[in-house]
């Protein structure tokens, strides 16, 4: 992208250091979709026991809605947004526009995670790419178990950032904020968000 | 596509976090355009996972709205680092429209402005170009036009750098300035960041909405995606 490299973006957007909310981990690795063979899948993992998780998701309102779409927001309704402890995205491919197999895709998908996780719809999926293509599922479905059988789930910043790259498409740089912040009773907490996006942006979702 | 989420490590009830990341997503995410299109994947989600050892937080609790705003401030970060990376974009412009009759007009007439290809196109030429602005505000969705008044309405670009005059207005009371500066307004539109400020002198409400120009590389970027 010659007019961003006018500026340098990476160094002035994307951190060097953060903090991180206790009890997630979180896991990356190059499965061979996207073809330079930059990471492409990452996975983010609750591992605290002492409560209960909650989730909550906003979708996009357009009507031909991609299938892990359609699958996290199932995972949604049958379990109220209680004990949901995975999401899983894979860049490189968006599974949109694939019917029935790319809906069988995204649900094996989120079906992985959740043996590894000993629990029933307790994950979430995301998919970012090119649509009109079906998931190489030969390529993610070993890489995600390998990440769960070698306890490859970290939580340093450097984790974190290769969780944001994993994510990225036409992306110039990733795109990772953390921050903590006190209750009023002094308690503090930490908010740490991820996105990825550059082209195909002006989202209404609900 | 869009795609994002946010954790947390506090104990949030789901219809809790459901109603904050609606809240913070509608004046966040939902208020940003790259290029107008919108994907069959954006999703945006967020998980609490309760590790810090507080009371549950639920709608009716005192640290709610607290936390409900952070979130949004949160949410607005990400959304506009978005927009910063938007592809081939060399600037990243703020429309602000206030004064409006109530929020969803002045959001749909932010939204309009920020998805002209030929306002985005003036901003990455470095044209003070009102009347494309003038343009999208009059072609906007609108359920009717209470909010717009012709005689009312005053459009201004405003320094980010806080150089002065802050503010170079376009048009005033609508009236298009037929000498404007041009310097000044070479110097504005040469900043990385600009602000377009649209007062339609109806009402109180306002929305921001982010966007950035667009330029030769967006083409380049996407002529040949799939590939």
């Amino acid at each position: 992208q010659k007019a961003s490299k006018h500026v340098d973006k990476y160094a002035l957007y994307v951190p060097k250091s953060g903090v991180f909310p206790k009890g997630f981990k979180v896991a990356t690795q190059a499965t061979g979709v996207k073809k330079n063979g930059n990471l492409d899948l990452g996975i983010i993992r609750n591992v605290n026991t002492s409560r209960p998780s909650s989730a909550a998701a906003v979708f996009t309102t357009n009507k031909f809605k991609a299938a892990p779409v359609l699958v996290s927001k199932e995972v949604l309704e049958v379990t109220g947004g209680e004990n949901v402890d995975a999401i899983v995205v894979n860049s490189g491919c968006a599974n949109a526009v694939t019917g029935e197999v790319g809906l069988k895709d995204a649900r094996e998908i989120a079906g992985v995670a959740n043996q590894k996780l000993g629990k029933q719809n307790a994950t979430l999926v995301m998919s970012t790419g090119v649509i009109g293509q079906r998931l190489s599922m030969d390529k993610i479905v070993p890489a995600l178990s390998q990440q769960f059988e070698t306890n490859a789930f970290k939580d340093d910043f450097e984790s974190w950032l290769n969780l944001a790259r994993a994510i990225s498409t036409t992306d110039t740089f990733p795109k990772l904020i953390s921050s903590s912040f006190k209750l009023t009773n002094g308690t503090e907490y930490t908010l740490t968000g991820i996105a990825k996006g550059a082209g195909m942006i002006c989202p209404n979702m609900a | 596509t869009l795609l994002g989420f946010i954790v947390t490590d506090l104990p949030i009830t789901p219809s809790a976090l459901q109603k904050m990341l609606r809240s913070a997503t509608d004046r966040s995410f939902n208020c940003i355009s790259v290029d107008g299109d919108m994907s069959t994947n954006d999703t945006i989600s967020m998980l609490a996972n309760g590790a810090v050892d507080t009371a549950v937080i639920d709608e009716s609790s005192q640290d709610f709205v607290q936390v409900q705003t952070q979130v949004t401030e949160f949410a607005q970060q990400l959304a506009q680092l978005v927009v910063r990376d938007g592809e081939g974009s060399t600037k990243f412009v703020t429309v602000n429209v206030k004064n409006a009759l109530n929020f969803k007009d002045a959001k749909i007439i932010a939204e309009s402005i920020s998805n002209s290809m030929l306002v985005k196109t003036a901003l990455y030429g470095q044209d003070a170009n009102w009347g494309r602005i003038l343009c999208a505000i009059g072609y906007a969705k609108l359920d009717n036009l209470q909010s717009l008044d012709d005689k009312k309405i005053n459009v201004s670009f405003v320094a980010t750098d806080n150089s002065e005059p802050k503010e170079l207005k376009l048009i005033v009371d609508g009236v298009p300035q037929l000498d404007i500066d041009e310097t000044r307004a070479s110097e504005l539109l040469a900043q990385q960041d600009l602000e377009v400020l649209v007062d339609l002198g109806t009402g109180s409400e306002e929305c921001q909405f982010w966007t950035c120009d667009l330029t030769h590389e967006y083409v380049t970027i996407n002529g040949d995606y799939r590939s």
